[in-house]
């Protein structure tokens, strides 16, 4: 079956370091 | 508010909507930053082959209620309503559904490659959670809709006109990609990777006629276009047309150029037992383009059926198209003997979900009699 990818735009705007602990 | 498509209601996201789910459960994965989409759908297969017990094996999982807003996406037991995970929406890095199983990835920190490694690059550690519903597709488009919700709220709040951004990313620049195609399934799955043993007299070629992949090609590697009737290949009957032949005699041809990859069959000319290894596929392959309104650039040219170029990252590469290529159908129909102009006018009209059949245009003209096929 076909896969599906959906990218979050936010991603990019991220800064490094943060993400959920 | 700017309307964004998707299955939800604009508002109804802003305060969350709920959809019921199996839990089947977590893993965790390291990556990039930013790995490009076939890094992520290798990465959401991973996870679910971690997770999903093998078949026939019982599958432990749990009911819960998926609360999707554009603030949040949490996990709760559906029973107690207790919640299981929480993750701010910004933090979700991706999401994938293959089937009836939706991937969802949630950046958890950064983590430093060991300090043996020459460039301290940083690390993402992702969690993976996977869950089992007939609409996981359906889930999978309301959290894009509410990425795409509230990333127009951080460009506004940004002072950029979501808008222009937009018009951008339908051109394929960046942003929200949605990445379909089949072909990663087909070539990751073992059941379709073969070795064949063709035994022949010595001096005897192997009978078979190679064409390109084409650009835009997943795995680019020669194509098997035809074989000669009565050759070695044929009579092997382990071979047929479409297929991709990945190595002879245990050289790998991927990424080789289509000279390089015929000059090495020449060159097995001499002996009397050759191994292929190949990757079966069908002569004619499916690309599926998402595209949801017709003012949306398909990204691709067409030139008397044929696909003569490609946008980079745009929704037709996306879907599968290659150059080279022939359309054989749109959307289920035949296209085959159809002038230049009505082959245009029906992918101008067509959107939502485009199908299109297509092969390599020279095994076209080789299985249409329009060309001779050399056989190596």
């Amino acid at each position: 079956s076909a896969l599906t990818i959906t990218v979050n735009p936010m991603e990019k705007h991220e800064e490094p370091g943060r993400g959920e602990e | 508010l700017q309307e964004v498509p998707g299955p939800c209601d604009h508002e109804d996201l802003l305060d969350g909507v709920i959809f019921g789910a199996k839990y089947l459960g977590s893993t965790q994965l390291v990556s990039e930053r930013n790995p490009p989409p076939s890094t992520r759908m290798a990465q959401a297969r991973e996870a679910m082959d971690r997770v999903k017990a093998p078949d026939g094996e019982t599958q432990p999982m749990t009911e819960v209620d998926l609360f999707v807003s554009t603030k949040r996406v949490k996990v709760l037991t559906a029973d107690s309503q207790e919640a299981m995970m929480d993750h701010a929406l910004q933090t979700i890095s991706y999401i994938a559904d293959i089937g009836s199983v939706l991937v969802l990835m949630a950046r958890r920190r950064l983590a430093r490659r060991p300090a043996s490694q020459a460039h301290s690059h940083r690390l993402y550690k992702i969690l993976c959670h996977v869950f089992h519903s007939e609409d996981a597709q359906l889930i999978a488009q309301a959290i894009g809709q509410a990425f795409t919700v509230a990333y127009s709220q951080f460009l506004r709040e940004s002072g950029v006109d979501p808008n222009q951004v937009g018009a951008q990313q339908s051109q394929g620049a960046a942003g929200p990609g949605h990445l379909h195609n089949g072909d990663l399934d087909h070539f990751s799955n073992s059941e379709n990777c073969r070795e064949v043993c063709i035994e022949k007299r010595r001096g005897e070629g192997l009978g078979v006629a190679l064409v390109e992949s084409g650009w835009g090609s997943l795995l680019p590697t020669a194509v098997i276009a035809n074989l000669l009737h009565g050759g070695p290949a044929e009579r092997s009957g382990a071979l047929s047309i479409g297929d991709r032949l990945t190595a002879i005699n245990g050289t790998s041809l991927v990424g080789l150029s289509l000279a390089a990859c015929q000059a090495a069959v020449r060159e097995v000319k001499s002996q009397t037992l050759v191994t292929l290894s190949i990757i079966h596929c069908p002569p004619v392959t499916t690309a599926i383009i998402r595209r949801p309104h017709t003012r949306e650039q398909l990204g691709f040219c067409v030139e008397d059926g044929i696909i003569c170029s490609l946008l980079r990252g745009g929704i037709a590469e996306r879907g599968g198209v290659r150059v080279g290529h022939r359309i054989i159908e749109i959307n289920g129909h035949s296209v085959v003997a159809t002038p230049h102009a009505r082959i245009i006018e029906l992918l101008t009209e067509a959107h939502t979900e485009v199908h299109i059949k297509m092969m390599p245009a020279a095994t076209y003209r080789l299985l249409t009699g329009q060309e001779q096929p050399v056989y190596l």
